[in-house]
Order: C-alpha cells, then structure tokens, then sequence
C-alpha cells in the first residue's frame, strides 16, 4: 500500500 | 482591542464545527482586515485556512494586528450557549488573555456574556505557494459531502480522477470495491450543476477521514471546489460570502 505524504513536502516556511 | 460584531452566533457555530476535528488549538489572527485562522492537523497531512472578511461582520474594529489563541474545544463549549440567530460580539483587549463573548437574542432582552481564557500558541505557519491547478470541479457541496461519506464505508482511500468524461471518485475496501462518477452538467448556472475545468487528466489518492472531515463545511456553502494536479496537495474551496475556508490535503504516494 502506497504511503501518505506531509505537507511539509509541499509547503516551507512564509 | 478587537471588537467583532456577528450577525448570528450560527456563523462561527458552522466554522467551527468544520475544524474542530482537526486541529484542537489555534492562533486567530485579527487585523484590520478580518480575521484568519490557518492550522495543521497533528499529523501534518491536513491544513486548515479560515478568513473572515472585516466587511462581513455588523461592526468591526481591530487597532493592532493580534493573535487570539484560542483552545477550539473551549470555544465551542461558549459558542453552545448561544442561539443560532444570536447577535454575538468577540471582544479582546490588546495583551489580554482573555476573550469576551456577547450573545444578544434577536427577539428579546436576553444578553448573556461569557469569558474564555485565552492561551500562548506557537503555531508553525506555513507558506502556501500559488498554483495552477490542471483541474478543478465545482460542485454541490452536499454531493461531495455524500461521496466521501459513502465510499469512507468501503475504504480507508479514494482516488480522485478527473477527464473529460466527469470526475470520478473510487475506493477498494477489504469487502468491496465502489467508484461514483460524476459527470459535467450542461447548465453551469444551476445550483445544483457540476464544472470541470482542466488542462491534464489528474489523478490522485486521498485519505478518506480527512475529505469527510472538510466536508463538514457544507452546511456553510452550498458550493464547493475542488482544485487538484498530479502530485501536489487537494485544495478543497468553500466560499460563502463572509469570508472562505479552505483545506489542503497531501496526497497518498502509489503502490
């Protein structure tokens, strides 16, 4: 089964 | 000081009912402009972004820009004491610690007035980049709110794919399998319409839990959006008038 990503993947700090 | 006039109590009951689940404390950035609320859920898959437009509210005046920590369980016990149709007034005092809440009924001389503590948050906020999605659906938010609830019954995911032939929503449980499809309607004018608009078929999988958590906000807009391409967050839109609330999702990694 596939895994779940974060969003601290996506999204850095503003 | 902040001094927040609502309309009704019923508004914020809503907004809060649609985070609740998952994020249990949050920063309330007042400022001139209105207030925003943007949190992760515990795991860091889920993000949370409320905005509430000064314009939307009967009155409004914020002097300073400040973070109201609010604890969300604590504020939606307080918001229980109000009627839905409450006029309901937030009021905090610049450093203060303590958010005050004025419930004023309608239709008669009640006017009940309660005090929350406010707590210190250290909330790691996050940037979220523009983007340009390759697709992105609106539709009725009751439906979205259906298909996630439905296929949650089968299985732990759904995978989101959207073509020209519609969006389709499909999930494989342990005992069954189901998919729903959805297919563009001809008038985008209707309430009840579904528009796909999209550069490159999409596909992509989801938690299940969380989209039944976001869809919760239905009961705030009868419309909903989602935003999606391949390999990057779901943004799910709602927007009702005063203000928005939108959630990003990461997605599931393959097989």
């Amino acid at each position: 089964k596939g895994g779940q990503k974060s969003l601290a993947n996506f999204f850095g700090p503003p | 000081m902040l001094e927040a006039k609502l309309a009704e109590a019923g508004t914020l009951k809503k907004l809060l009912d649609a985070i609740k689940e998952l994020v249990t404390d949050a920063n309330f950035e007042c400022n001139e402009e209105g207030i925003n609320l943007q949190a992760m859920d515990n795991s860091h898959v889920a993000l949370v972004a409320v905005h509430l437009e000064a314009a939307g509210f009967k009155r409004y005046r914020c002097d300073r820009p400040m973070p109201l920590g609010v604890n969300l369980t604590s504020l939606t016990k307080v918001l229980k004491c109000a009627k839905d149709d409450d006029i309901t007034t937030l009021k905090a005092a610049d450093e203060a610690d303590v958010l005050n809440l004025v419930y004023e009924a309608k239709n008669s001389d009640r006017i009940a007035e309660y005090d929350m503590k406010l707590m210190d948050i250290d909330s790691d906020t996050l940037g979220i980049p523009d983007t340009e999605y390759d697709a992105r659906v609106t539709m009725p938010s009751a439906e979205f709110t259906r298909v996630v609830r439905d296929l949650s019954q089968l299985g732990e995911s759904v995978r989101i794919e959207v073509s020209k032939e519609g969006v389709r929503f499909a999930s494989e449980g342990e005992a069954a399998n189901g998919s729903v499809l959805m297919k563009q309607t001809d008038d985008d004018e209707d309430t009840q319409a579904i528009t796909i608009e999209m550069n490159q078929h999409v596909s992509l999988t989801f938690s299940l839990k969380y989209l039944v958590n976001f869809s919760k906000s239905a009961s705030l807009c009868p419309r909903v959006q989602l935003m999606m391409s391949n390999d990057v967050p779901l943004l799910v839109a709602y927007d009702f008038g005063q203000g928005y609330i939108r959630y990003y999702l990461a997605p599931k990694i393959g097989d």
